[in-house]
């Protein structure tokens, strides 16, 4: 080796012209993409705080980085899109039983028995039980689900314990105080039929503002949205025609009526704040139903996802017991759909959680919700929907126990 | 996939569970 050292001789070359130039254009590329990644940081950082949570970013060992560079998103729908596909008829039975025998289904509890009947590995695992499968027990709170118990506990501090040793933020869980510019859902949901309020315009096929002609008043948190014409369609703006008596029918979407600044997360006195967290294997049913009495008043889809050195919003990392040992933040890293209101105990909020092989989330009364969709939101963000209208009575959507509120659905 | 339950109840709420069990739907989870 010391006779290698000293006697190869060293040769030198000039570096040609075009590799100079490669480097100082990938130089100038990275510096770039630093800046941009420094102020994609100092929007989120202005975002969350502007909300009144933390920022939250992947840590863990090496195998969360690994997750954490793979395109679990994409991966999902991917996947999602596989089971879509349909099993030829006579592979149905042993292809289900297989998978039943793996992941533990019990098939007698199925509400539908025919295997081939599913038409797809989605359908069987979005299948119903049988009427009374599941008694709902007497009792203040009852499972949403069939699943395991990971954690449960009392939220310190507005921290929620994860695991041993390791908390995540309530606020960044469901998000900070509702600043009041929800969207009503009815409204925006196009199979809504129920509108806040009209307002019939007497127009005669004539250039129109919004604002002026219907008579938006701001203050009074009152936008008007679009207007409905004789013919049914619906224009926001340009020439709309009235019908024979020279009216059109405008709906006006409230946007906020309550001036106050509404706190999810503050416990009256002699109160406490309770966690649960429930996963649900590969083979469990599915659905989830109401866990009590309450009135579901808003919900908020927590899905932006950009670059990973920046922020993390709406992954889809495993949440399987093994991950949820090793990704800190790991429920409030993932995309999840956060149902807020009221029990007769106070606050009340339930957050089914995505997943990578399970990343789309559907709630029944919100056919507006989308989740696990390409075109999300800048990360740190999320949409917020008040659900007053579905009950002004109430104020929110009103469910029993056991009542079905949705499911989990692959891909 | 996972469901997270986060509420208010009073201090004398206790839950009826322990973590790693299986429950299914419609089981009790505390009483108060």
């Amino acid at each position: 080796l010391k006779n290698a050292w000293n006697a190869t001789q060293v040769k030198w070359y000039p570096i040609p012209v075009g590799l100079g130039i490669a480097f100082i254009g990938f130089q100038h590329s990275r510096h770039i993409r630093k800046r941009e990644w420094q102020r994609l940081r100092e929007e989120a950082e202005a975002q969350a705080e502007a909300q009144g949570r933390p920022r939250v970013v992947v840590e863990g060992p090496w195998q969360v980085r690994v997750a954490a560079a793979l395109p679990l998103r994409s991966l999902s729908r991917l996947w999602g899109w596989f089971n879509n596909l349909n099993i030829p008829r006579p592979l149905r039975i042993p292809g289900f039983k297989l998978y039943s025998f793996l992941f533990g289904c019990n098939l007698e509890e199925m509400k539908n028995p025919d295997l081939r009947t599913y038409s797809n590995l989605s359908e069987f695992f979005y299948r119903e039980l049988k009427d009374g499968a599941r008694p709902i027990e007497n009792s203040p709170l009852v499972s949403p689900s069939d699943g395991k118990i990971l954690h449960f506990g009392v939220v310190e501090g507005r921290n929620i314990e994860q695991i041993k040793g390791k908390t995540y933020s309530l606020d960044a869980l469901i998000g900070g105080k509702s600043a009041g510019n929800t969207t009503d859902i009815l409204a925006s949901s196009q199979s809504a039929n129920i509108v806040n309020e009209e307002k019939f315009a007497n127009i005669n096929d004539i250039p129109y503002s919004l604002d002026t002609l219907l008579g938006s008043d701001p203050a009074a948190g009152v936008k008007a949205e679009s207007i409905v014409g004789p013919d049914g369609t619906v224009r926001t703006k340009g020439k709309l025609a009235a019908d024979t008596t020279g009216n059109a029918r405008a709906i006006l979407k409230r946007t906020d009526l309550e001036p106050e600044v509404r706190d999810h997360h503050r416990p009256a006195e002699g109160h406490g704040l309770f966690f649960c967290v429930i996963y649900l294997a590969p083979g469990d049913y599915h659905r989830f139903h109401s866990p009590t009495n309450w009135v579901v008043e808003a919900r908020r889809h927590f899905a932006g996802e950009f670059n990973k050195d920046v922020e993390l919003h709406g992954e889809l990392f495993s949440v399987s017991p093994y991950m949820v040992k090793l990704l800190e933040n790991l429920f409030v890293l993932n995309e999840r759909v956060v149902l807020n209101g009221r029990w007769q105990y106070g606050i009340f909020s339930m957050i089914p959680v995505g997943a990578t092989n399970v990343g789309s989330i559907k709630i029944n009364f919100d056919e507006a919700l989308k989740t696990n969709r390409r075109e999300d939101l800048p990360g740190g963000t999320y949409t917020e929907v008040s659900y007053r209208s579905a009950d002004p009575f109430v104020g929110g959507k009103q469910l029993v126990p056991g009542e079905e509120m949705g499911g989990f659905c692959l891909g | 996939s996972t469901v997270v339950l986060v509420f208010e109840a009073p201090l004398g709420f206790r839950f009826g569970v322990q973590a790693g069990q299986k429950v299914r739907m419609g089981q009790a989870l505390g009483e108060m």
